[in-house]
C-alpha cells in the first residue's frame, strides 16, 4: 500500500526485527497469488524457515512465496495462481516488499509497501471468483497449521455469524489457536443494518474498515459550474458530455438493453456497476450510492454521489435546456477527519458471544492500492479492457490484512507469545476512535480502536488466555465437556460441574462487553489478569477509568499493581453497574493502567442494542 | 429436499486429530477411520470412497461429505462426532 502504513505510524524506516521478521511466516487463505508481482520478489531474502513443512503444488514458488496450494471441492491439480486479484490484494498489503513508483493510472501513487516486508508468504487458494466454500476453508486451516504457519489472513466472511462448531473458519482458527497460530479476519461488509460483526470467536481477531486521510475525489462539474460528488476516476477528463436519464429508469444491463447513450453521461439513480451504461454506449455515469466514502474503480469515467446530490442534479437537468456535466480525474486530497470506519463495515454486537466485544479493532481498508492480478480488469468487469500490476479496493478484506502484518510484526519482536498475547497487544494499544464521528454504536462499530502496530510492539501488560480458558468459556456458552473433550483431545472433564459455571464475561478478553436489558438495574464483574511483558524488574502500573458518564459506574479493585518480574501474571476485577433507560443504546467507558510510560487501554461498552 | 435423498456437503468435524498424518499419497490411519465411519451408516450401495470430498487428518479431525438428511442425522448422533454441519458459502469481504 502507498499511504496506510505511514497513516497508522509504521514508515518504512520503522524499527525492526529483520533476522526475525524473515522467519515469520503468513498464511493467506484467499484467491491466491499473482507470483510474478514485483510486490513478491525474493531479492535478498533467504531460504525458507527450517521448520517449514510446507509444499507448493502446480506454482512455483521462490523465497517470497514459500508454499501455494488451492483447494475446490477435493479436485486435485489446480492453480494456486491469482485469477480475481484479492488475493494478491491481501497478500501483498500484509507482506509486499518496497516497490517504488506504482499507482493506478496514478492515483495514489507512491512507494508501494507491505507491513512486513521481510515476512514470507503461504498461499491458500480457497475462494474462486467469489466463491469460498467451507470444506475448502477447513482443508487449508488443516494444511496451514500442519505447515507451520505463524498466523492466518482470513479476507472471508458470512452475512451473518454462526455457532463456533458450525463454522469452519471458528473451528480451523481454534486448532490454529491451539498451535500457536493467530488468525485475523475480516470484520464483514454488512454495514450497520446488513447484517452482523462475522469472524466473532474470542480466539481470532476480528477487524473493522476505517478511512486513512488520503482521500480519493473524482469531480463532477455541471453545466451551471456547480461542483458534485467524489470517486475514483482514472480516465481522462470527460469534458462537457450531455447529461442523460434512462428511460426505464434504471441502469441495470436488462432495462438499458437496445438504448443508446453514446457520448452522453447517464445518471443512474438506482445504483449499478457500469456494466449497463457502458454497453450503452455511455461516455461517462454518475451513480448514487449509499457508500460514498468508497473509491470504486469503473470500466468508464464515473462519480458516485448521494441521493441528495442526485436530486441536486435532477433540479439543474430539468431546468436546463441542454444539460451537461464533466468527469474530473480523481485527485488524492487530505481527509482531516480520518480516521473514520467505513459505511460498510459490520457491526456488533455479537449475536454468538454478546459478552465478547466484536469487531476488536479497525485498521485501513478504504481505498488500499496494493498489488493485483493481470488476469482481471481493474474494475472486476470482464468488458473493461483496463488491466493493471496495482489496483485500488476497499473492503474489510483490506482491514484484516493489516492487522494481520501488525500481529506478524509484533510476533518478529516477541516469537514465544501466544495468539491472546499478540491480540491484547494489538487491541489494548489501538489509538481511540471518536464515537461522533462514527455514529451507530461506539466500540460496536470500531472495537478498541484504530490499530497502532508501533505501540503493539511494546504494550506492556497483555491479556493472555490459553486453550483451557477458551474451553472454560465454550462451557459458559452451553458447548457441553463430551463436544469439548473432543475438540481438545483431552480427558478430562472439561466444564466443571453446572452450578461452578462461569460465564463468558470472565474470558481473559482484552476488553469488556455488557448487553443490558432497558429499564433494569445491573452489575457485571469481569475477572481480568495482566501479564507483565514490559520492564524487566519492578514496575508498579496504575488503573484509572475514562469516560463512564452518568449512567454506569465502573469499578478496579484493585488499582495499583506492582510487578516484580518479567512474564508474573496479578489479577484484577472491573466491576460495572448502572441501568440503560431506554433501547439501542451505549455507554462507553476504559479502564486504562499506565507505569507512567506505557498506556494498557481496556474498552468497556455497554449497550441495549438488540 | 423434502424425500432426504438429495445429498448435499456436510462437514463432519471430529476435533483434535489424535493421529496427525503427513501421508500425502498413502491411505492414513485418519482416513481409514473416517472412511469406517462413514461407512457404517451408508446403505449396501453406497461407499463412503465416493462420498468423502477430504479428509482433514493433519491438523483437525473430520472430513467433508455428500451426504443425505438422513444419514447427516445418523453421523450426528455417533461417538466422536463434535458437529455435522451444512457447507456453507462465504464471501470475500
Amino acid at each position: 500500500t502507498t499511504r496506510s502504513w505511514d497513516f497508522l505510524g509504521l514508515p518504512r524506516n520503522a524499527r525492526r526485527s529483520l533476522p526475525t521478521e524473515g522467519e515469520v511466516i503468513v498464511g493467506m487463505l484467499d484467491t491466491g497469488v499473482w507470483p510474478d508481482s514485483p510486490s513478491f520478489s525474493d531479492d535478498g531474502l533467504g531460504p525458507p524457515p527450517g521448520r517449514w513443512k510446507g509444499a507448493c503444488h502446480n506454482f512455483t514458488c521462490n523465497n517470497k512465496i514459500i508454499g501455494a496450494r488451492a483447494y475446490r471441492q477435493g479436485r486435485a491439480g489446480l492453480s494456486p495462481v491469482d485469477t480475481a486479484g484479492h488475493g494478491s490484494h491481501t497478500a501483498s498489503t500484509v507482506a509486499g516488499r518496497v516497490v517504488e513508483g506504482v499507482g493506478l493510472a496514478g492515483v495514489a501513487a507512491g512507494s508501494a509497501r507491505g507491513g512486513v516486508p521481510a515476512a514470507r508468504l503461504a498461499i491458500y487458494k480457497i475462494c474462486w471468483d467469489d466463491f469460498c466454500a467451507s470444506e475448502d476453508m477447513l482443508a487449508a486451516f488443516d494444511d496451514a497449521i500442519a505447515d507451520g504457519v505463524d498466523l492466518i489472513s482470513f479476507s472471508i466472511g458470512g452475512k451473518l455469524p454462526v455457532p463456533y462448531f458450525e463454522d469452519a473458519a471458528a473451528i480451523g482458527s481454534f486448532h490454529a489457536m491451539r498451535r500457536g497460530v493467530l488468525t485475523s479476519a475480516s470484520a464483514g461488509n454488512s454495514a450497520l443494518t446488513g447484517g452482523r460483526v462475522c469472524n466473532v470467536a474470542p480466539w481470532m481477531l476480528s477487524v473493522a474498515a476505517s478511512s486513512t486521510d488520503r482521500r480519493l475525489v473524482a469531480k463532477l462539474v455541471l453545466g451551471n459550474g456547480k461542483t458534485i460528488g467524489a470517486s475514483v476516476n482514472i480516465f481522462p477528463k470527460l469534458e462537457k458530455a450531455p447529461l442523460a436519464l434512462p428511460v426505464n429508469g434504471s441502469c441495470q444491463p436488462e432495462s438499458l438493453a437496445g438504448q443508446l447513450y453514446s457520448g452522453k453521461i447517464l445518471l443512474c439513480p438506482g445504483g449499478s456497476n457500469g456494466t449497463g451504461p457502458l454497453r450503452a454506449g455511455a461516455a461517462g455515469t454518475v451513480i448514487v450510492n449509499d457508500e460514498p466514502d468508497i473509491a470504486f474503480v469503473f470500466p468508464l469515467p464515473e462519480v458516485t454521489i448521494t441521493q441528495d446530490q442526485f436530486t441536486e442534479i435532477l433540479a439543474y437537468v430539468n431546468r436546463t435546456r441542454n444539460p451537461v456535466g464533466s468527469i474530473h480525474s480523481t485527485k488524492a486530497t487530505f481527509d482531516s477527519e480520518a480516521p473514520t470506519v467505513a459505511s460498510f463495515s459490520s457491526t456488533g454486537p455479537n449475536l454468538i458471544s454478546p459478552g465478547i466485544l466484536k469487531p476488536d479493532l479497525a485498521a485501513p481498508g478504504i481505498d488500499i492500492l496494493a498489488a493485483w492480478t493481470p488476469l482481471t480488469p481493474v474494475s472486476g468487469n470482464h468488458k473493461d479492457n483496463r488491466f493493471a500490476a496495482y489496483n485500488i479496493i476497499s473492503g474489510t478484506s483490506m482491514a484484516c490484512p493489516h492487522a494481520t502484518a501488525a500481529a506478524a510484526y509484533v510476533k518478529s519482536f516477541h516469537p514465544g507469545w501466544s495468539p491472546a498475547m499478540i491480540m491484547s497487544a494489538l487491541i489494548t494499544t489501538a489509538t481511540p476512535m471518536d464515537p461522533g464521528r462514527n455514529p451507530g454504536g461506539g466500540e460496536l462499530v470500531y472495537g478498541a480502536g484504530q490499530l497502532n502496530p508501533a505501540r503493539a510492539r511494546d504494550p506492556g501488560l497483555v491479556y493472555d488466555a490459553r486453550e483451557d480458558d477458551y474451553v472454560r468459556m465454550l462451557c459458559a456458552e452451553g458447548y457441553n465437556s463430551t463436544q469439548l473433550r473432543a475438540v481438545t483431545g483431552a480427558n478430562a472433564a472439561a466444564c466443571p460441574a453446572g452450578g461452578e459455571r462461569s460465564a463468558a464475561a470472565d474470558l481473559n478478553y482484552p476488553t469488556m462487553a455488557h448487553h443490558a436489558a432497558p429499564g433494569k438495574n445491573f452489575t457485571v464483574r469481569f475477572p481480568r489478569a495482566v501479564t507483565n511483558v514490559g520492564a524487566p524488574g519492578r514496575s508498579v502500573y496504575t488503573a484509572r477509568i475514562v469516560g463512564s458518564g452518568p449512567l454506569i459506574t465502573v469499578a478496579v479493585a484493585p488499582r495499583r499493581l506492582a510487578f516484580s518480574r518479567l512474564l508474573q501474571k496479578l489479577s484484577f476485577t472491573v466491576t460495572v453497574s448502572g441501568a440503560l433507560p431506554v433501547g439501542n443504546e451505549f455507554v462507553s467507558a476504559a479502564v486504562v493502567w499506565s507505569d507512567g510510560v506505557r498506556q494498557v487501554r481496556s474498552p468497556i461498552i455497554v449497550h441495549t442494542v438488540d | 429436499s423434502s424425500d432426504g435423498d438429495e445429498k448435499q456437503v456436510y462437514i463432519v468435524y471430529m476435533g483434535h486429530q489424535h493421529e496427525p498424518s503427513e501421508s500425502a499419497d498413502g491411505f492414513s490411519a485418519a482416513e481409514a477411520a473416517h472412511h469406517k465411519l462413514l461407512n457404517q451408516i451408508l446403505d449396501d450401495s453406497s461407499s463412503a470412497l465416493d462420498r468423502i470430498v477430504y479428509s482433514y487428518r493433519r491438523s483437525i479431525n473430520g472430513f467433508a461429505a455428500r451426504l443425505t438428511e438422513q444419514e447427516r442425522q445418523k453421523l450426528s448422533t455417533m461417538e466422536g462426532v463434535v458437529s455435522v454441519f451444512p457447507s456453507r458459502t462465504y464471501q470475500l469481504q
